[in-house]
């Protein structure tokens, strides 16, 4: 919240539409603008009523540079909106900055997005330290409800919780890194840095950066779903494959490749498999190794095929590991393999695991 | 020696950064090419809101969430 916890007096608020951004139609304008209000009146008391004259608590409009209340605006990129807190006179607007390329969708700035952050601060929410809630300063894409827990609590604090409560599914909180019961989703390598999928975030390891970086899947990557089961490189083929469910992506860098999403099946797997639970290429024999419950598949990339005699068992094939795995990756020799909060370094010549870590010692917790 | 024209840039913008979004008073920060002790404290007020490594230093992985786009409402401190 703000300091002395600035909100409304009463639940009836209004607001204005001053005026428009030449991105968008007026009526997509007007829909963000009336879903972003709607997120947090579902979990509040709040009403809100659109005004077409005069004076509204909360007057929006878009404004380039300085824009008349001596805060400017820095053109494209950078600050994308600002909004003042609740009181008189400016108190309660929110600006958004007409430099920006306004968009519905993943492409530009989201306006939905940024408006439901800015009429947060216009209902009284301050900013949010948790990268996963919506009230978090730095801008990210995501669909879906827009509230995380972190959201619902702040504003519930202040207005106190809807009466004629709708049902809705706050978005989790970010997991943390050093959490010691953290698991993994996946995990790859991605052009010497390794990747992490935990829930809609992934972490980012790179070998000159000292922190790992926490990002949302859907801020990356717009059209992969936010829970990934399983990934891995083909360095020689410069490809990543995400799995996620009974459909895999293929990513060149940081960039999707066309032609995806395909159907893990064209690999070879069985139709009664819905899922990989992890991937890993040995870059050695040029086989990836591919996890699911309790079996594993070995299939062999420049053939294309799936190789023969499997699935194995992993608990026979892998001695000393847990008999599931959650995400692995290969590093010169050694395989390393994450389940529930115990990663496994395994040698891979000598067949035995070698030492047992907790599964955040690689996020240096 | 003198800084080179880049550490110069990320100065700057960390400078405007810091007075925008965690109330750095205006004025000369880093005069002689080393961020002042008002710079540093701010540094790390930052880096502890965004979970970062806190050392009060300009490093890669602060200059980078610096650059990102964001809200302009401050991240602490009384609103005026």
């Amino acid at each position: 919240h703000f300091p002395r916890h600035l909100k409304w007096p009463n639940t009836d608020v209004t607001f204005r539409i001053v005026n428009y951004t030449p991105d968008l139609k007026k009526s997509d304008v007007d829909r963000a603008i009336r879903n972003a209000l709607n997120a947090w009146s579902d979990v509040t008391p709040l009403t809100f009523k659109k005004l077409y004259k005069g004076n509204a608590d909360i007057m929006i409009s878009f404004g380039s540079k300085e824009h008349g209340d001596y805060n400017p605006f820095d053109g494209p990129n950078g600050l994308l909106a600002h909004a003042y807190p609740p009181g008189e006179g400016i108190g309660g607007d929110t600006h958004f900055d007409e430099d920006e390329d306004w968009t519905k969708d993943s492409s530009a700035y989201n306006l939905f997005i940024v408006a439901a952050h800015e009429l947060g601060h216009a209902l009284g929410m301050s900013h949010s330290t948790d990268p996963g809630a919506l009230m978090y300063p730095v801008y990210s894409y995501s669909t879906g409800y827009p509230l995380a827990e972190d959201d619902i609590e702040g504003i519930q604090a202040l207005y106190g919780p809807n009466p004629n409560s709708r049902k809705v599914k706050p978005r989790p909180d970010a997991p943390t890194k050093c959490d010691p019961m953290l698991s993994f989703d996946a995990a790859t390598e991605l052009r010497g840095e390794t990747v992490i999928f935990k829930d809609r975030f992934y972490w980012r390891l790179h070998p000159q950066m000292p922190e790992p970086e926490q990002t949302l899947i859907k801020s990356t990557w717009p059209s992969i779903p936010n829970k990934v089961d399983a990934a891995y490189e083909n360095p020689e083929k410069d490809l990543v494959i995400i799995f996620s469910g009974i459909r895999m992506w293929a990513l060149n860098g940081y960039n999707l490749v066309d032609g995806y999403p395909k159907y893990i099946h064209k690999l070879g797997l069985p139709k009664t498999i819905r899922k990989v639970d992890a991937a890993v290429h040995i870059g050695d024999t040029g086989k990836t190794l591919l996890f699911t419950d309790e079996e594993y598949w070995s299939y062999d990339e420049a053939s294309g095929t799936m190789d023969t005699g499997y699935p194995r068992s992993i608990e026979d094939d892998f001695p000393g590991m847990s008999d599931e795995v959650d995400a692995a990756v290969y590093h010169y020799g050694y395989l390393y393999f994450f389940h529930d909060h115990v990663q496994y370094e395994y040698s891979y010549t000598s067949k035995k695991v070698i030492r047992i870590m907790r599964t955040n010692a690689i996020l240096n917790c | 020696a003198p800084l080179s024209s880049e550490d110069k840039d990320d100065l700057l913008l960390a400078e405007k950064y810091l007075r925008r979004f965690y109330g750095l008073p205006a004025g000369l920060q880093g005069r002689q090419g080393q961020p002042s002790d008002a710079l540093k404290a701010k540094i790390k007020e930052m880096q502890r809101f965004f979970n970062l490594k806190v050392t009060g230093n300009l490093d890669e992985n602060t200059l980078e969430l610096m650059k990102e786009p964001r809200c302009g409402v401050p991240d602490i401190g009384e609103y005026n």
